[in-house]
């Protein structure tokens, strides 16, 4: 469960991140 | 995008195997020129919930008998972790790039974009990894109660009289029990529906047979006095029985360790 709990976390801020990064470029398109 | 085994770690892997395989193609298609904001705060986000995840992951492993759970957590763990540098990394080039006043990129900037795709990517395959390793100690547990309780079949043999045969059941009833628990919300958890069918349809044949092997029992129990035809008989069903439920709880393990693009196996 512990481990379920730091891979969602993990999984979140990373989904965040590359959203971000996406988002910026998105823009040029 | 990918496969993925259970439905547990497809909805932690989804959106973000989604948002990386969008920024892939982003960048595939030559449309990330753009300067990057600023990701060092999201980045030390992800870094802070790594470190996490690698506390709990090693201090998970420090209490588990299982030893293959020892060997196959620190190689998932430290791709992660790899992979968190590279995104700190990333974000150090970029923000070189961000300082650029023309519309070209810089090195920098080109060098920043890779490491942060490589850091998404492997972050994103380190937790995947690190979700099946421990997956996988899920199935083995599994699997160790299906043989405990194919092991206690074997003393049905030894069961002559009905007191044996009441702590017989007895102690088969809580396995059996434990098992179709298991096997059932593992079911609910498994992507792959042919494995679903094919361990209900198991699972729901040991639970089919095990009143007839209960009935084997109390047969041989009253004819334990009288050798004859009704013995032989009851002797016949015993055996019938429990290899039958052995051999579906073999097929139960074998099936527990197909992964969900085993389908070919499934038969």
């Amino acid at each position: 469960e512990q481990i379920l709990e730091a891979a969602k976390s993990i999984a979140t801020a990373t989904t965040a991140l590359v959203k971000a990064a996406s988002a910026a470029q998105k823009e040029l398109v | 995008m990918p496969v993925f085994h259970t439905k547990t770690i497809q909805m932690i892997l989804e959106p973000v195997a989604e948002q990386v395989s969008t920024l892939v193609l982003i960048h595939e298609q030559g449309k990330d020129g753009n300067q990057m904001p600023d990701l060092i705060n999201p980045i030390l986000t992800v870094k802070a919930a790594v470190s996490n995840l690698v506390k709990v992951g090693k201090d998970q492993i420090k209490d588990t008998k299982d030893e293959i759970l020892k060997l196959d957590t620190p190689p998932a763990l430290e791709k992660v972790e790899t992979s968190a540098d590279m995104l700190v990394q990333a974000s150090q080039l970029l923000s070189i790039d961000q300082k650029r006043e023309t519309a070209e990129m810089t090195p920098e900037g080109m060098e920043g974009r890779k490491k942060l795709i490589a850091g998404s990517r492997g972050i994103l395959q380190g937790t995947s990894d690190l979700l099946l390793v421990f997956d996988e100690a899920e199935v083995r547990r599994i699997c160790k109660v299906c043989r405990n309780v194919r092991d206690y079949l074997n003393q049905s043999s030894i069961v002559a009289g009905m007191e044996d045969l009441v702590v017989f059941v007895k102690s088969l009833t809580p396995g059996t029990t434990t098992l179709a628990r298991m096997i059932g919300d593992r079911c609910k958890d498994l992507t792959n529906q042919n494995h679903v069918a094919a361990l209900t349809e198991e699972m729901d044949q040991v639970k089919a047979y095990i009143p007839g092997l209960i009935s084997s029992l109390k047969a041989f129990v009253q004819t334990v006095d009288k050798p004859g035809k009704a013995q032989e008989a009851a002797i016949g069903n015993r055996e019938y029985y429990t290899t039958q439920i052995s051999e579906r709880i073999t097929e139960i393990i074998r099936l527990l360790q197909l992964v969900s693009t085993d389908d070919a196996n499934t038969d």
